[in-house]
């Protein structure tokens, strides 16, 4: 595995996006990781809609099927590539815009710039998470979003952070060297794209640090999926 | 495996302690994100939200020293309304085990050597 890896730096990440005032990050997270993926196989940029998993996808955790995705009220990526994997794909970004509101499902299946082949659940490994993102492209991850609301900037690396999943963001890259003033020392930090804007964070990304002696910070490592797609134009 | 974190114990006033100070960042956070208000009293409680998102920030800080933490556009919600309106996973403890158990989508073990 390289010491390093940035995904921006290949062209597979879109730009930042702003998700609003609606609890819609799992499809910010589930689009991001499908724009990756059909990056790497079409070796073109789609900028894909998010707008129509929150209007169409109401797939329903097997094991639960009293928890589905929910649009501005939440969902799961999972949930949203099995609803891919079922429904055909995702329109582009310009044809299917986002309005950051719930609204009827206007999916046009003609329209379809992505989709996706399979899904898989990484495991709780950060070897096997940076693998798995070198590999097949960004990765949908959840995060446990507590000191997100006053991030500006930097590696964190709270010394206490809770491990409950609340937000879905899609991991891009890793680093061997973020300097961490107060430990005195280097620190390898994952690289996130988050779903707030440009004028959140460090233009619109998070850095959590990673390593033997970190791991699991914030429950980043605990829910990791990558998708791979199949072109279609 | 940290090294202890070494925290400064003596300094000047707290800037927090002045409510003069907060209401000047307070007036810039405003003008920084756009933020606009319905009236008199939503703008007083969301000035008194500010002031303890600053509080908790500081706390963030000390808590996560490699980071920076201060004012974000957010720093007018409470974490109760952050979480309502900005966060949207929705995972259950039983998918969560599930999961960490193993399903049919578990992606296969790369090498990682070499």
């Amino acid at each position: 595995l390289p010491e390093d890896f940035d995904w921006r730096d290949h062209g597979a990440v879109g730009p930042v996006k702003n998700q609003g005032s609606c609890g819609s990050c799992w499809s910010f997270s589930a689009s991001g990781a499908l724009e990756g993926a059909n990056y790497l196989a079409s070796g073109k940029m789609e900028v894909l809609s998010e707008q129509q998993l929150v209007d169409c996808d109401h797939e329903c955790d097997p094991s639960e099927p009293d928890s589905c995705d929910a649009g501005c009220n939440g969902g799961l990526m999972t949930s949203a590539f099995s609803y891919l994997l079922k429904s055909g794909g995702l329109e582009r970004e310009k044809d299917y815009p986002y309005t950051g509101k719930d609204g009827t499902c206007k999916f046009d299946k003609s329209k379809i710039a992505a989709s996706v082949q399979n899904y898989s659940v990484v495991a709780v490994d950060e070897e096997q998470i940076a693998a798995n993102l070198v590999k097949y492209g960004p990765l949908a991850i959840g995060i446990n979003a507590a000191y997100m609301q006053t991030y500006i900037g930097g590696v964190s690396c709270p010394y206490i952070c809770g491990r409950h999943l609340d937000h879905g963001v899609l991991l891009v890259g890793y680093g061997a060297s973020g300097f961490a003033p107060s430990r005195f020392k280097e620190k390898p930090y994952w690289i996130i794209k988050n779903s707030w804007g440009e004028n959140w964070g460090d233009k619109g990304y998070y850095k959590i640090c990673r390593g033997s002696n970190v791991r699991n910070k914030c429950g980043v490592d605990s829910m990791v999926s990558t998708v791979s797609a199949t072109h279609s134009s | 495996d940290e090294e202890p974190l070494i925290r400064q114990v003596v300094g000047g006033a707290d800037p927090l302690d002045n409510d003069l100070e907060l209401d000047s960042q307070f007036v810039g956070f405003v003008q920084r994100f756009g933020k606009t208000y319905r009236d008199a009293e939503e703008h007083a409680h969301r000035l008194s939200v500010f002031k303890a998102n600053l509080r908790r920030a500081r706390r963030h800080q000390l808590l996560d020293p490699s980071a920076e933490h201060g004012v974000t556009k957010f720093s007018d919600l409470t974490p109760a309304e952050f979480r309502r309106t900005y966060l949207g996973l929705k995972t259950t403890r039983r998918s969560f085990l599930r999961e960490m158990a193993g399903s049919a989508h578990d992606a296969p073990v790369l090498p990682t050597d070499g």
